[in-house]
């Protein structure tokens, strides 16, 4: 079918992607045990296939659930949350799109020119998040001592905290430690 | 607040308080967390006078018992408070709360994870009355051991042996070779006195297969480890060095027949072995353990994007205008790139994993009426969304942690610890790549049915749909 450059499009082509790869595994394992293997052999000379075959399934399905779960919630929270919510959906199937071209390439009819499309729909798509990125991480409502990181705190002191923790090394707990005088000293004096 | 933060937080377009009491599931579960945060981090039991990662091995272990102790005790204070039930275990323990508390990972945690769930699911009722009083009230510790030195996610290449001996009833649990030491579970070498054991059962000379067995390991009073029982630590690894991971040994140690979980097979007391419904039941601890871990995934990329966005928005750097300030890196496509992929992952796997409960309840509800119609497609849908969160997930937070620059490479900034808990989980409960296979052959069978024109499971309906050209 002609390609659908559309959040949906997208998923019906993860969906091609998965039962062509599938196709494609059961066709070379056929064609293994004709030429003699067995199946165990045969499955084994194809797992590579295989694997990727299932990580593909499972991609086309966190896709559509992800879709259809914020369909589903769409309709029950504010406009400004509703757009932010489908823009990182959208991001989603676009970023992963563009990571499996190759795979849609194959099994799709996919072309240059919508590719290019789903390129600039990303940029497009980071640019829009921009703004909200901090929103988005706050709402995951992290308490800095459950976050326990000095980069990460509500209040964004990073360099004073990297410093704080710094100095709780027990290196610091005095300005010269006591290999000085046991080693790099004697050392130093070729008496080691 | 650092103001470049702050004019963040006040061009932000939409009420950050509704999109977090949408993740949390509503605005009670929101204040419900917030309470069980007060309540616990006021109790102090997190703060360390010299940060943990300065301690060594058996510092950390035992530094990691002491906070898991007062942890319970807390949480026994909370349940008789307020009479709530285990999921206030699970949703404090497993949750932020527990790994905030417990960073390098809790002794206790497989007690509360696998241990009793296990009795809970594949014990029967009269052994569920003895059992579970004793593990709730923390009067027994349990572990669950699988994995062994030698084999581990093909679990019918374990080792370990339960022979029944009808003249004494009992079961003789033996380790034949050293590769069939059971090696890994957390809890398990110095903190657990009790224990599930997954050995191939063996009675009248026939082998029927893995099945769950109660072993005591270690005295309840002081704690020696039982005559046969060989036991210890596996020694120091990439992370999660708190949960005290062991190895155990058996040479020929007897257990009251009883002691074998029998909701789904039985061993008669001369000897006969009764059937379950279905080979597949033994996998239910292991999909319940799943869809937990790709929760688990959504709190740690949550953390880890949480860390490098805030960071992003704080540091400057270049001067790609002459005449501007340094922007924030948080201004560049390429880190907006790295993160906000991370952001919307988490909402993915979030929804995905609240999808994939729901249809592990009404599988296993259809499992009590005897359909097991349903059981492949999830067990073929929880090995997959386990390989592919988890490897997701381990990229993500690696991504977050490169995208701090040098800092990110700093413990203090809690980049390497989440690093460390998410990528060991693309190797425990089941190999990513080997999970990938086990769909695979699911995908296979699926594949064979559509071409014979038969109807399909939902989640691989597509397979019909797209080889006869409809769209999904």
């Amino acid at each position: 079918p002609p390609w659908d450059n559309s959040v949906q499009g997208v998923i019906h082509g993860f969906h091609r992607v998965a039962a062509g790869k599938i196709g494609m595994c059961v066709a070379n394992i056929e064609k293994r045990q004709k030429s003699g293997l067995c199946y165990e052999d045969a499955w084994n000379m194809t797992s590579v296939q295989l694997a990727s075959a299932s990580e593909s399934h499972c991609r086309a399905i966190l896709l559509s659930t992800y879709y259809s779960e914020t369909e589903k919630l769409a309709s029950k929270v504010t406009p400004a949350l509703k757009t932010v919510l489908l823009q990182l959906v959208d991001l989603y199937v676009v970023y992963w799109a563009l990571q499996r071209v190759g795979d849609l390439l194959r099994f799709t009819s996919i072309s240059e020119r919508d590719i290019e499309q789903l390129q600039n729909w990303y940029e497009d798509l980071l640019t829009r998040l921009r703004p909200n990125a901090v929103g988005l991480v706050d709402a995951f409502d992290f308490r800095d001592e459950i976050l326990h990181s000095a980069l990460g705190s509500y209040d964004g002191r990073v360099y004073e905290r990297l410093m704080e923790e710094a100095l709780k090394s027990p290196l610091n707990a005095q300005p010269v430690n006591d290999s000085f005088h046991k080693y790099l000293k004697p050392f130093m004096q070729g008496k080691l | 607040v650092n103001p470049d933060l702050q004019r963040e937080r006040d061009k932000c377009t939409f009420n950050v308080t509704e999109l977090t009491n949408l993740i949390d599931g509503g605005v009670q579960n929101t204040e419900e967390r917030k309470r069980q945060e007060d309540l616990l981090l006021k109790e102090g039991i997190h703060i360390e006078e010299v940060p943990s990662e300065y301690l060594s091995h058996k510092e950390k272990y035992e530094l990691a018992v002491k906070k898991a102790c007062l942890l319970f005790k807390v949480i026994r204070r909370m349940q008789e408070e307020e009479n709530t039930g285990m999921e206030n275990y699970r949703s404090v323990l497993g949750g932020n709360l527990g790994s905030a508390i417990l960073a390098d990972g809790s002794p206790l945690t497989l007690h509360y994870v696998m241990f009793i769930p296990t009795i809970l699911g594949q014990a029967t009722v009269e052994q569920q009355a003895y059992w579970i009083g004793r593990a709730f009230n923390l009067d027994i510790i349990g572990t669950y051991a699988q994995t062994e030195l030698g084999h581990g996610t093909f679990i019918r290449g374990l080792e370990t042996t339960a022979t029944y001996d009808p003249s004494t009833k009992e079961f003789v649990l033996h380790s034949p070779t050293l590769t069939s030491y059971k090696w890994w579970p957390g809890g398990l070498a110095h903190t657990a006195n009790y224990c599930i054991v997954m050995a191939q059962l063996y009675t009248k000379g026939q082998c029927h297969g893995l099945h769950p067995f109660i072993v005591q390991l270690r005295d309840e009073e002081t704690h020696m480890p039982l005559k046969g029982i060989k036991i210890g630590e596996i020694g120091v690894k990439l992370g999660m060095n708190g949960t005290n991971n062991g190895f155990l040994g058996f040479e020929h140690v007897r257990i009251p027949r009883e002691n074998m979980l029998m909701k789904n097979s039985k061993v008669l007391e001369d000897g006969t072995y009764v059937h379950s419904l279905s080979s597949k039941l033994t996998y239910g601890t292991m999909m319940f353990v799943r869809v937990v871990l790709v929760t688990d995934m959504c709190n740690y990329m949550a953390k880890a994007v949480t860390i490098a966005t805030r960071y992003s928005a704080v540091r400057r750097q270049s001067q790609p205008k002459p005449d501007e300030p340094e922007p924030q890196i948080l201004d560049y496509v390429t880190q907006q790139h790295k993160l906000m992929i991370g952001i919307s992952t988490v909402h993915a796997f979030r929804l995905s994993a609240n999808w994939l409960w729901h249809m592990y309840n009404n599988v296993i509800a259809e499992l009590d009426t005897g359909d097991l119609e349903r059981l492949p497609e999830l067990h073929a849908l929880s090995c997959c969304l386990k390989a592919v969160t988890t490897a997701d997930a381990a990229e993500c937070v690696e991504r977050c942690r490169l995208s701090c620059g040098g800092h990110g490479y700093m413990l203090s900034s809690s980049l390497p610890t989440t690093y460390g808990l998410v990528t060991a989980a693309c190797t425990y409960e089941g190999e990513n790549t080997v999970l990938l296979l086990q769909t695979a052959r699911y995908l296979v069978k699926a594949w064979q049915q559509a071409m014979g024109g038969n109807a399909l499971t939902p989640t691989v309906s597509y397979i019909s749909e797209v080889s006869t050209g409809r769209r999904s």
